[in-house]
């Protein structure tokens, strides 16, 4: 991996090699976990970075759950080669590694990126076909059982927001429940998305504040801070609801009405004028700085048991 | 494979509260077959939307009768994909020899 090119966006059977190289290259501290697969019947790979104990409390990261947001796999790619090339150097993160578990999911939705790349780069859902209807795909975004159905999703199949039939009607999603579900100890929950930078945790579905607000609020500005002291972009930051609009059925509202008090999601930045085609010179420079924020998240979770 | 010929992405900014709550039902607004790239937050906040070349003058006159402000963000996404796939393809056929 390390002549792995980083500054380019890569096929999802390049991501899938990358993958086993990392983790044949590294034995006794990444390994991979098959948690489900996809609707087309695709792995749904998750990377474990472990120095050892079981059920270690753990920090969850997934990148890619809508497909054309292709600066987030990207990012992905580069935190995997960076948290194993940290790992003893740098003090932070291996005390973090030392007593918590790191689960990273590159390719969220695995199918959807695959047709970003043979047929639509514009795609964004999941690819299960809906009865009755020409257009296929579920948002895997407004899929959680969490508010389902409320305002801020689409009941309609072939608006990008379409909730699917049920909660976890998504076997990308669904996954992801029964993993995060079983371990049970999972302490810090952050989704990637892209672009328009901002740094978000729950609520979305609900105009009612997080019990934990004040400090979701303060660790998300103390992350924004350090993400912008690396290259100046901006970012805003808040609840979903207030920051951006009402999205019901998200990820990090079900994550933390689970008990995961520091979830959070990302949409990483497109500083000009490209949104989801970001040209590949700004993937080191993205990667780079979202991970100088998410070491501030992680070192709060490590730091903040509870 | 979609090409996304003659598509373009314009950059839409609110600048009143009868303004900011139609661009959030654009999604809605099923005759443009718009692609929302970046929704509507708030005034003064653009939004990006991506518009197919055969509903592009419809969309353009909907903005100018309802007084938008707007402007072009992505000219011609056919050629940012054609000059992305490029590089894909060119850094794939550097990276093999190593890998």
């Amino acid at each position: 991996t390390d002549s792995f090119d980083y500054a380019n966006y890569h096929t999802l059977s390049e991501i899938y090699s990358f993958q086993d190289m990392l983790v044949a290259e590294n034995p006794d501290f990444v390994s991979k976990i098959v948690i489900g697969q996809s609707y087309e019947g695709r792995p749904l790979n998750v990377l474990k970075f472990s120095t050892g104990g079981s059920n270690r409390p753990a920090i969850w990261i997934d990148t890619g759950i809508h497909a054309r947001e292709w600066i987030t796999q990207a990012s992905g790619l580069w935190f995997a080669k960076k948290i194993v090339t940290d790992y003893g150097k740098d003090p932070a993160i291996t005390a973090i590694l030392n007593n918590m578990d790191i689960f990273l999911e590159i390719a969220t939705n695995p199918d959807g990126y695959y047709f970003t790349h043979v047929s639509n780069r514009m795609w964004r859902k999941t690819r299960k076909p809906n009865p009755g209807y020409s257009c296929p795909g579920v948002d895997p975004n407004r899929n959680w059982d969490a508010g389902f159905g409320l305002g801020g999703s689409s009941g309609y199949p072939c608006s990008e927001t379409y909730r699917g039939p049920s909660p976890h009607s998504e076997s990308e999603v669904r996954s992801i429940v029964e993993f995060v579900q079983s371990h049970g100890n999972i302490k810090a929950f952050i989704s990637i998305h892209a672009y328009s930078q901002m740094l978000l945790y729950p609520y979305g579905y609900t105009t009612a504040s997080a019990k934990d607000e004040a400090e979701l609020y303060a660790l998300a500005q103390k992350a924004v801070n350090s993400l912008t002291s690396m290259y100046g972009t901006r970012y805003t930051y808040g609840n979903i609801i207030d920051t951006i609009y009402q999205a019901s059925g998200g990820t990090v509202d079900w994550t933390y009405n689970q008990g995961i008090k520091y979830s959070y999601t990302y949409e990483l930045r497109d500083t000009g004028y490209y949104g989801f085609l970001l040209p590949p010179n700004q993937i080191i420079p993205t990667a780079q700085e979202t991970w100088s924020s998410l070491m501030v998240l992680m070192d709060h979770a490590y730091k903040n048991p509870y | 494979r979609e090409t996304f010929e003659g598509h373009q992405v314009l950059r839409i900014v609110p600048k009143n509260g009868v303004q900011l709550s139609l661009l959030r039902n654009l999604e809605e607004m099923m005759e443009f077959e718009l692609d929302v790239w970046k929704g509507a937050t708030r005034l003064s906040s653009p939004v990006d939307v991506r518009v197919p070349p055969h509903t592009m003058q419809a969309f353009k006159s909907f903005l100018e009768t309802n007084e938008f402000e707007y402007s072009i963000m992505i000219e011609d996404i056919k050629a940012i994909l054609d000059a992305e796939r490029k590089q894909m393809e060119f850094a794939a056929r550097l990276g093999q020899p190593r890998n």
